[in-house]
């Protein structure tokens, strides 16, 4: 797209290669790519160059053209509830959000609610301490749903800003722990009215089109507000979150390009869809 | 699902009796968009219909089978014939201690496998199982593997986080031999197949401990990435074989193909949960069958 070949069927059938490489799924191509084709003859298009600009709109417009932030409202604290499958980044994205609210001057609380897996509250224990936050946390096996309420009786005691949520990784299938979800949910609402005030959504960019059953059902199950999609510094792309945002209504608020404190950024449209033509 | 989608195919095409160039190019198109949507990976997905058209057309369409049944079957049969043998064995060295080393991104459930892994070999093998704590980059992933030795009565072996992964695998595996623990499974931390600098510390890991396994965990979800990581891994590390994790999810897993096609290696497990219990073996019909929808 670069280049100064002709704008012909060879260069389109390889730019519908590239969207389907980037994981934005069969159906979402063919949408872009008819509104491609019929821009191409109806405006004429004869470079590459100017195929790219057409490309990067159609895009953008599915992507919702405006970018959507991370807010902190007025309520003390502000909770944050932080959920997803198994391995996508959820406890390393709240160390990063965590960093980024202390950067800002706020006071932030962890909540350790996943009780289950092997490790899981000594690693948040050791994000809390490297970035000067307080952590909630009960033994491993506790009832979730009561370190959460635990959680946000201590954030309200201090007067905290931010209280973030941190849950087990879990199959949107297992209707069991979508359950749990719900309770924690339920939980922290009925001891803070309108708790959690945030429900993120984290996504892995190396997952393909599940991503999007994902979404659909721990939307279903907790209103989210907002996704993340992390590990976007490897080579995956992250097409999905175009039916994601298109289909689902759901904001793309952060991504993840990293293992570190700081390697958290603002999503932008008009960056991810730069990324998705190198 | 396909059956109906080619079912349509062919019920607007009027030729029946033979699967004719004509009727397959639209059935085959129904069948490209099943494995896309399934996360094969695109060029995987070209050469597999292509292959698929040469077997499929002029095949007499046997009295029991519709022409849809009839196109699935040649598709499921080569599906199948790709996806590898179905898994034999764990692998054991002639002189132990067995070597294992599990490798991949970040999250794909590495240190979750070990476990169920150590489980397989020692209900199915009665040996000793022994794992190494080589991930000294994630907070607190020594005590996840630690706990997890703890959970199922499996001993571990650590050094904390201060010392080179390549020190604690090479102290590990002598450990195990010393002390005749068989096999001796070291989790690694996950990292980015363009990691140069994490690439090149498997590589040092890999020519300290000479593993007899070298197993890519990989993660049923993953989209058209797959080829991508699963080719650069086995370039640098000549896996031995892959572990498909989180299938007891509903993600069609495509990547298996992609995977099982660039990397030519067998998928010997999978893992169907969080709970700590040995993998299951890979069975490519079910995989298949999985794929297709
Ligand atoms: N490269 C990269 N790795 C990441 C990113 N975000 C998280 N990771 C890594 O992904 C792995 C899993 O991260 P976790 O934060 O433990 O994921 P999780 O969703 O909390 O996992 P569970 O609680 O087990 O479901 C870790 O090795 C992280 O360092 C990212 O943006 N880029
Ligand atoms: N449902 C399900 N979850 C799994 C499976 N295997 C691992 N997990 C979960 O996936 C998440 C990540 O597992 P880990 O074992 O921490 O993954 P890892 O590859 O060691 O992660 P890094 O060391 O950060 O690269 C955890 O929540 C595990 O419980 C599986 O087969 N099914
Ligand atoms: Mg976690
Ligand atoms: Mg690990």
């Amino acid at each position: 797209l670069r280049g100064a070949g002709a704008v012909d069927d060879d260069l389109l059938d390889s730019v519908e290669e590239v969207l389907i490489l980037a994981d934005i799924g069969v159906e979402a191509t063919t949408r872009i790519m008819d509104a491609v084709r019929t821009d191409v003859r109806r405006k004429k298009i004869k470079s590459p160059g100017e195929l790219r600009e057409i490309l990067k709109n159609h895009i953008a417009e599915l992507l919702g053209r405006f970018n959507v932030r991370l807010q902190v409202g007025e309520a003390r604290p502000h909770v944050i509830m932080v959920v997803g499958v198994n391995g996508v980044g959820k406890t390393t994205t709240i160390a990063k959000l965590a960093h980024r609210f202390k950067e800002e001057g706020k006071s932030v609380v962890l909540a350790a609610a996943d009780t289950f897996r092997a490790g899981a509250i000594e690693q948040l224990t050791i994000w809390a301490t490297r970035v000067g936050a307080e952590i909630v946390k009960h033994q491993a096996g506790a009832d979730p749903a009561a370190v959460a309420y635990d959680a946000l009786r201590a954030a309200k005691a201090r007067n905290a800003d931010v209280l973030i949520i941190d849950t087990a990784g879990r199959l949107h299938t297992k209707v069991n722990l979508m359950e749990e979800l719900k309770k924690i949910r339920r939980v922290i609402s009925r001891e803070l009215d309108g708790a959690p005030h945030e429900t993120l959504l984290v996504l892995d960019a190396t997952t393909g089109q599940n991503a999007l059953s994902q979404a659909k059902t721990f939307h279903q199950a907790t209103e989210i507000t907002g996704v993340v999609l992390t590990k976007l510094d490897g080579t995956a792309k992250g097409g999905i979150i175009i039916s994601i945002v298109n289909l689902l209504n759901l904001p793309i608020k952060l991504i993840g390009i990293g293992e570190r404190l700081h390697d958290l950024r603002d999503f932008r449209t008009d960056l991810f869809a730069e990324a998705l033509f190198g | 699902t396909l059956t109906d989608r080619l079912d349509g195919v062919f019920r607007r095409l009027t030729r029946r009796g033979k699967l004719t160039e004509d009727n397959i190019q639209e059935a085959l198109r129904e069948v490209r968009m099943a494995l896309l949507e399934a996360d094969v990976n695109y060029k995987v997905v070209k050469e597999f219909i292509s292959r698929v058209r040469e077997q499929a057309v002029g095949e007499a369409v046997m009295k029991s089978l519709s022409p849809s049944q009839q196109v699935i079957k040649v598709v499921h049969d080569e599906l199948v014939r790709l996806m590898g043998e179905r898994a034999t064995d764990v692998v054991r060295a002639k002189k132990p201690p067995t070597v294992v080393l599990l490798v991949g991104l970040q999250g794909s459930g590495k240190t979750t496998t070990a476990g169920k892994l150590a489980l397989l070999y020692r209900e199915t093998k009665r040996c000793s199982p022994l794992l190494v704590a080589a991930d000294i980059y994630r907070p607190a992933a020594v005590d996840q593997l630690v706990t997890i030795g703890k959970q199922i009565k499996v001993p571990v072996f650590e050094k904390g986080t201060q010392h080179d992964p390549v020190d604690i695998a090479r102290e590990g595996v002598s450990f195990g031999r010393d002390r005749g623990f068989d096999p001796v499974i070291v989790d690694t931390a996950g990292r980015l197949h363009i990691d140069s600098d994490l690439m090149e510390e498997l590589r040092r890991i890999r020519t300290a401990v000479s593993p007899h396994e070298i197993l890519l965990v990989a993660d049923a979800m993953t989209g058209q990435d797959a080829v991508n990581m699963a080719s650069q891994f086995n370039e640098e590390l000549d896996l031995t074989g892959v572990i498909l994790t989180k299938m007891d999810g509903d993600a069609r897993g495509g990547a298996a193909l992609s995977i099982r096609e660039v990397t030519a290696k067998p998928i010997k497990f999978v893992g169907m949960g969080e709970k700590l219990e040995p993998l299951e073996p890979f069975h490519p019909e079910r995989m298949a069958s999985r794929i297709l929808g």
